[in-house]
């Protein structure tokens, strides 16, 4: 549910966002 | 599930309430808590005991001097061109009148650029300063300085309109410094009300005098206390997520949302992670500062004092600019914490808090932080009333309001939860 447009100008590595996904 | 379970458990679970219940207790118990008082070493010692009570770690206090100012009776009566009492408030650090007070013409000016075009007709009188509020950063510094200014021409008092963009007659203090090497002379805030009266009357050519009796007193500093409590990290306890507000409020009202309201939100944070048994894998430390209307004075000693320990700090956050319904977080740092940032608040979807902002400015305790690059954040809320109810007698419980702070305490938490647990430091410089 993270991939929004917001964070895709993000530079953060997708790992990391996956990591932070799993706390929902 | 973590942010789904704090959600829940504060909206519509066991936890719902609870800051706001906490917080009312707390104001209820102790009202006002102006630093110097033994009122607030008083609610010190509550916090730490409920801390204890409520299973936090690592409770304690830390010493800190505060600058200790004491108001007294104080009034200011309008004589001519006709009687009115007018509502007003010392300013912190304020001398105090002679005893039988000060009775002098009055003048009004609009800004300091007028108080410099009339300077000749300044010396013997009591300066109203009847400033433009544009907001409250840019307006500030007449109650700051005004007395300062005035002095300079030779004023023996100073009334400065309260720092607010609306009024229901109410004043509003606020602290007030004195340049080197001029006189100090009392000052003190009115309303918004008088003040633009006061200009009608002085532009129809009325001749204004004006009473002022002030009792303000400042003695030797004395020792208050920064008050903190964590949950121990896991995996890294030596690194550090700080969630903080400060205790100390102002000497009217009861400082329930400047910054009661701040104070707990961190502080309850805390509380509901220990009691979900959540533990991150770094510290997650609360620190209510005192003395923050006296100058940072408490944050100051406390970012002296752990000088060593700044390497550590990963994330530092701060509420002191309302409690109302959270929209998201204001946020300074390098645009990757932002997008870490964006990435966390985007799993706060459901309630609505999902903005960042930039810079974190509701935050003034953290600023030196800040300021050494170290990433942080203050809580986005609807707080355009904010300025109505600062520093008066209308900071009261009424303006807390219990849904916005389960909102309010569920983004904070989990935020502060996830920062300190993911793998990853926050992003810096």
């Amino acid at each position: 549910t993270i991939f929004n447009n917001e964070v895709n100008q993000c530079t953060i590595p997708p790992e990391l966002q996956k990591e932070i996904a799993s706390y929902k | 599930t973590v942010v789904n379970r704090i959600i829940h458990s504060l909206l519509v679970g066991d936890l719902q309430n609870t800051t706001y219940r906490r917080l009312a207790e707390f104001i209820d118990k102790f009202g006002n808590r102006i630093a110097g008082s033994e009122n607030l070493e008083n609610a010190i010692d509550y916090m730490l005991n409920k801390s204890v009570e409520l299973g936090l770690e690592n409770v304690h206090s830390e010493e800190v001097y505060v600058p200790h100012w004491v108001r007294g009776n104080e009034s200011a009566v309008l004589i001519q061109p006709r009687y009115q009492n007018l509502n007003m408030l010392g300013l912190g650090s304020s001398v105090g009148t002679p005893v039988d007070g000060i009775t002098a013409e009055a003048v009004v000016v609009d800004s300091f650029e007028e108080l410099e075009n009339i300077a000749a007709h300044v010396y013997g009188k009591i300066v109203i300063f009847n400033e433009r509020y544009i907001s409250y950063g840019e307006t500030v510094k007449y109650r700051q300085f005004a007395a300062s200014k005035a002095a300079e021409q030779g004023a023996v008092a100073t009334l400065v309109r309260s720092i607010t963009p609306f009024s229901l007659n109410t004043p509003h203090t606020g602290w007030q410094d004195y340049s080197d090497n001029v006189t100090k002379i009392p000052t003190a805030c009115i309303t918004a009300e008088d003040s633009h009266m006061l200009r009608r009357m002085q532009d129809r050519g009325e001749r204004i005098i004006i009473k002022l009796k002030m009792e303000a007193q400042t003695f030797s500093p004395k020792l208050s206390r920064n008050t903190i409590a964590e949950i121990k990290g896991g995996e890294k306890p030596e690194k550090v997520v700080v969630v903080s507000g400060h205790l100390d409020s102002w000497d009217v009202g009861e400082g329930a949302m400047d910054d009661g309201g701040g104070a707990f939100l961190s502080w309850n944070s805390l509380v509901i992670l220990k009691y979900l048994g959540l533990r991150p894998k770094r510290t997650l430390r609360a620190i209510l500062w005192t003395a923050e209307e006296e100058g940072l004075v408490g944050a100051q000693a406390y970012v002296k004092a752990h000088k060593n320990e700044t390497q550590n700090f990963n994330f530092v956050m701060e509420s002191d600019e309302g409690t109302f319904t959270p929209l998201g977080l204001k946020y300074t740092g390098i645009p990757d914490g932002k997008c870490v940032l964006e990435a966390i608040l985007s799993l706060l979807k459901d309630i609505n808090t999902t903005t960042v902002e930039e810079p974190a400015d509701g935050g003034p305790d953290i600023t030196f932080w800040l300021s050494e690059g170290i990433p942080g954040a203050s809580l986005l809320n609807r707080a355009e009333s904010y300025f109505w109810y600062h520093h008066s007698a209308a900071d009261t419980m009424d303006v807390e309001d219990p849904e916005a702070l389960n909102l309010a305490t569920a983004l904070w938490a989990s935020v502060a939860y996830v920062v300190a647990d993911i793998t990853a430091d926050m992003p810096r410089k």
